[in-house]
């Protein structure tokens, strides 16, 4: 098996191992010394390094954009789609005028792989694994759902409290360091203006409240800008997305995310579900990782551009 | 290796609140080992779950039981994974 040597050679239309998607990362920074660089923000509870690409044209702790895919193992088109934004961000910088203007003055970070141990898991012993590989005290059943472990209404409805359940909250909030190492991060940083969080499937765009019905207070806002960056997704491929908060769009979840990030202060927190063909759920074959990957970006375009343009 | 022989995945869809809230109940049903793959949320979107092969009859007649409409969205899903499978290996050869 001949091993991709550069990123232009890497084929982003097939499915990678987590070992391919490390050197994939490596080979980017490499390739890229004064734009792309690596941080390790932690490591996995099975020890894998928690790794992050970070997009800079310089300057100190500029205010920044979180991306990260992946944080439901088994949904590979996300894994598959951060790689393909990760070598989009590197390309367009210098070409593409909106990108640009956005990494002159913002960080841009990715972090591909958001829970490693069970990407692993998926490939090699569970396709269908979706929480991390943490045991839990007392339970035969393995992992949490990491979309619930986050401090915002954690232990609230729309979360388990049940080990073996696949939205299981875990035991206390940011008990998973996969988790706990974006906590750390993002707080340590504390200029982040954007955070976008990637699932998939069933075509929708969210943004905070999931465990409570109480609107944000840039609700307005979040909600004209979903519809700007979800018109810009379907102008590629038609792909029809629907838009609102996440307890009145999809169902009340405690302990997510964007629930947190928003409650940290960072307004533009949104959530994403990609493409769903309608006969494959998140199995989705691999020639729609490329127009997944091609009408996201639009959509997350949209989001960067905003958030370039609307300082707060 | 865990393998999923003979599961599949069912599309169920609500024609109003009443049979949600049935669907939603069969979250409940541990013992059935199903896999929500999109949860339940509003009667104009179809749930869609993944069925171990030793629960598929009971899952199937308590759906019909409870009127409730449902498609077989993936037939086999090992021979959808064998497929992701092949490929993978493929590209990579």
């Amino acid at each position: 098996v001949a091993e991709p040597r550069n990123t232009e050679s890497f084929d982003f239309s097939r499915y990678h191992t987590i070992s391919e998607i490390y050197s994939f990362q490596d080979m980017l920074v490499a390739e890229n010394p004064n734009l792309v660089s690596k941080i390790v923000i932690g490591q996995s509870y099975q020890g894998r390094p928690l790794n992050v690409l970070k997009f800079s044209t310089g300057g100190t702790n500029r205010p920044a954009i979180w991306i990260d895919t992946g944080i439901h193992s088994r949904e590979w088109v996300t894994q598959a789609s951060g790689t393909w934004f990760a070598k989009k961000i590197a390309s367009d910088y210098g070409r593409d005028s909106a990108l640009t203007a956005i990494l002159d003055k913002m960080d841009i970070f990715v972090e591909i792989v958001t829970n490693p141990d069970g990407f692993y898991f998926t490939h090699n012993s569970n396709r269908m694994w979706r929480k991390t590989r943490k045991p839990n005290p007392g339970s035969s059943c393995v992992g949490v759902d990491p979309n619930r472990n986050w401090d915002a209404g954690f232990g609230g409805a729309g979360a388990s409290g049940n080990p073996c359940s696949e939205t299981y909250r875990g035991e206390k909030a940011h008990s998973e360091p996969e988790v706990k190492s974006i906590v750390d991060f993002v707080k340590s940083h504390g200029n982040f203006k954007a955070f976008v969080s990637i699932h998939s499937y069933s075509q929708m765009l969210l943004y905070p409240y999931g465990y409570t019905t109480t609107p944000v207070k840039d609700q307005a806002e979040l909600h004209n800008l979903a519809n700007k960056a979800i018109t810009d997704l379907a102008s590629l491929y038609g792909t029809r997305y629907r838009y609102g908060s996440i307890i009145n769009t999809i169902y009340q979840a405690s302990g997510g995310t964007i629930d947190w990030t928003y409650n940290q202060g960072i307004k533009y927190s949104y959530t994403f579900e990609l493409r769903d063909t309608g006969r494959y759920g998140f199995i989705l074959p691999a020639n729609q990782i490329i127009p997944t990957a091609q009408e996201t970006w639009l959509a997350l375009m949209a989001i960067m551009d905003h958030t370039f343009k609307n300082p707060y | 290796k865990e393998t999923f022989e003979g599961h599949q995945v069912l599309r169920i869809t609500a024609k109003d609140e009443a049979q949600l809230a049935l669907i939603k109940d069969m979250e409940e049903m541990v013992h059935l080992q199903l896999d929500f793959w999109r949860g339940v949320t509003d009667v104009a979107t179809p749930v869609d779950v993944r069925v171990p092969f030793h629960s598929l009859q009971s899952v199937k007649r308590h759906l019909e039981s409870l009127e409730l409409e449902y498609l077989v969205m993936i037939q086999d899903l090992q021979v959808m994974l064998d497929e992701e499978k092949l490929e993978m290996e493929s590209a990579a050869r």
